[in-house]
């Protein structure tokens, strides 16, 4: 249960991201880092989206950048994790060549992403 | 439970759960159950403590000493009328029949509420998100605006009307005297649990109007089996009257229970699936039919009975909860009890909607935006509305009189300290 509400997580905060970057007609790196100006320093908030940022940031940029959606970036990211015997479950429209193929190609992507972000940290 | 393990927040977190788990105020220096701080569990949930120090200082209590020198119950109303030397609390509420409301029931009635404008870019602004840590801490509930508990005028769309200000409105000497023991997921399996956090004695308070308003859980889950996994009759009968026995042993002589059925969840998908939710609306992309179906393939949705394309499996949910009402309807009937008489009435979605209707409204107008599940401030305000003008149509007794020195009351204690 709880991995399906870090997945609906997910995939509401990378839509919120497009969004933001689409309303306000900038990159991803400033619409993440306009989100994390929204919070508060209270209960350090501001400072645990900035830290999440520096973690998930490089990955989750070039992933956005290269027009994956939501729902295939979660995948590619693990947060979204495809229960055995289940579908993989999605808030948006399938992309044409199926969600199968276009997570397998994000995840490929993630592999050399990660391993850059686990070098850097 | 991540972010938690993070050590600058550790023992909020620790706290927080604390909070979350026994249902009581965070801050209750005196141990009475009533706090002066308003989140965690505070007086947006249970009437403002006048004297945290003392624990036989509480909202609810009746008078000690007629409140001659303090004010034992935090209603407002205290001292010696210098004119004649007689309380004020004995002049005012002595036989008024004062009483206060306690809810039981899940998040519809503690007011379940994400602001749409946390997930919708075009309306983020660091001032849509202040409020963060206060939301968080009161569990993404509102009771300060519900239908039964709400004092504080809304600021999330609507206007507040509740059984409190009613009650209040009516009997002055009712002031701080409510308690809003709700929680999100609260079912009929639930709800002792719940009522062990109640703040009443038989000895030393007065008596209350309980309403047992649990509208959806014991049909709403989110497992693939939903319907397995739904409350069957039988079991809702002892789980009720397992609750009410309980109640009975805490509550004092001369209180009401009111029990409300379940609600019909036909409506949500009647009336939502083919709109755009918030996250939707900017490209047109994401309908309630696709979250719903979304949440139900992650097992996380709130209602899969109801919140399914699958017209036969909401059929079978709507059955199921019109099953469940009349346990609850004929328990009313046939249990009897020592301190409260046991009355029933229907969950009044439809006249809610009929109503709004003729304020020149659209039913999807009263559903909650984000999570396309909840009854949003207007349903409740109306809800509410229309119950309080049944009870007083049908069973005004429960109400009491109204108070006729409400206006002496006005006149010499204002505001009776806020709430």
């Amino acid at each position: 249960k709880n991995h399906g509400y870090t997945c609906v997580g997910c995939v509401i905060t990378i839509s919120i991201v497009e969004q933001l970057a689409e309303v306000h007609n900038s990159t991803v790196k400033e619409a993440l880092e306009r989100l994390c100006g929204f919070f508060s320093e209270i209960w350090n908030l501001k400072r645990i989206c900035f830290l999440l940022l520096d973690i998930f940031g490089p990955t989750i940029i070039k992933r956005m950048e290269a027009k994956m959606n939501a729902d295939m970036l979660c995948y590619s990211i693990h947060l979204c994790r495809q229960r055995a015997g289940q579908p993989h479950c999605h808030l948006y429209d399938l992309p044409k060549v199926g969600l199968n193929a276009a997570i397998k190609e994000s995840e490929r992507m993630a592999e050399t992403q990660i391993s850059e972000t686990m070098h850097g940290l | 439970s991540g972010i938690c393990s993070l050590p600058f927040l550790k023992d909020l977190c620790k706290n927080i759960e604390k909070v979350i788990k026994s249902k009581l105020p965070y801050k209750d220096f005196d141990g009475d159950k009533f706090s002066t701080s308003p989140n965690l569990r505070g007086y947006y949930w249970r009437g403002r403590d006048c004297d945290d120090t003392e624990s036989s200082v509480h909202p609810g209590r009746r008078p000690d000493n007629w409140d001659a020198k303090k004010d034992s119950n935090c209603n407002g109303i205290w001292g010696v009328d210098p004119k004649d030397g007689i309380p004020y609390e004995q002049k005012f509420c002595n036989g008024t029949d004062s009483k206060g409301i306690i809810i039981l029931g899940d998040s519809a009635a503690a007011h379940f509420h994400i602001p749409p404008e946390w997930i919708t870019a075009s309306k983020m602004s660091k001032k849509a998100f202040s409020n963060i840590p206060e939301v968080l801490s009161n569990e993404l509930d509102w009771p300060q605006f519900s239908g039964t508990t709400g004092f504080l005028n809304s600021t999330i769309g609507g206007w507040t009307e509740s059984f409190y200000l009613n009650l209040r409105r009516r009997n002055h000497c009712n002031h701080r005297d409510y308690q809003q023991l709700s929680k999100n997921g609260a079912s009929s399996e639930n709800i002792l649990d719940l009522l062990k956090s109640l703040a009443r004695t038989q000895q030393f308070d007065k008596p209350a109007i309980v309403i047992f308003a649990l509208i959806g859980n014991d049909v709403c889950n989110g497992k693939r089996d939903t319907v397995k996994h739904m409350t069957r009759p039988d079991e809702m009968r002892i789980n009720v009257i397992q609750t009410l026995h309980y109640l009975d042993s805490q509550v004092p002589k001369g209180s009401h229970v009111l029990l409300t059925g379940l609600v019909n969840g036909d409506i949500l998908w009647d009336n939502m699936h083919s709109r755009y939710h918030p996250l939707g609306q900017l490209n047109k992309d994401v309908t309630y039919g696709q979250l719903y179906s979304f949440l139900s393939c992650l097992q996380v949705n709130p209602c899969r009975g109801w919140m399914s394309s699958n017209s036969t499996l909401r059929d079978v949910t709507t059955k199921r909860a019109a099953q469940l009402s009349s346990v609850l309807k004929e328990i009313a009937i046939s249990e009897k009890y020592a301190n409260f008489d046991v009355f029933y009435m229907d969950y009044p979605l439809k006249e809610i909607t009929e109503l709004w209707h003729k304020l020149g409204g659209e039913t999807w107008q009263l559903i909650e935006p984000v999570d396309g599940f909840h009854p949003n401030q207007i349903a409740s305000a109306l809800g509410t509305r229309i119950l309080w003008e049944k009870i007083l149509r049908k069973w005004p007794y429960i109400l009491g009189k109204e108070n006729p020195f409400n206006r002496e009351i006005a006149s010499v204690f204002k505001d009776q300290g806020g709430h």
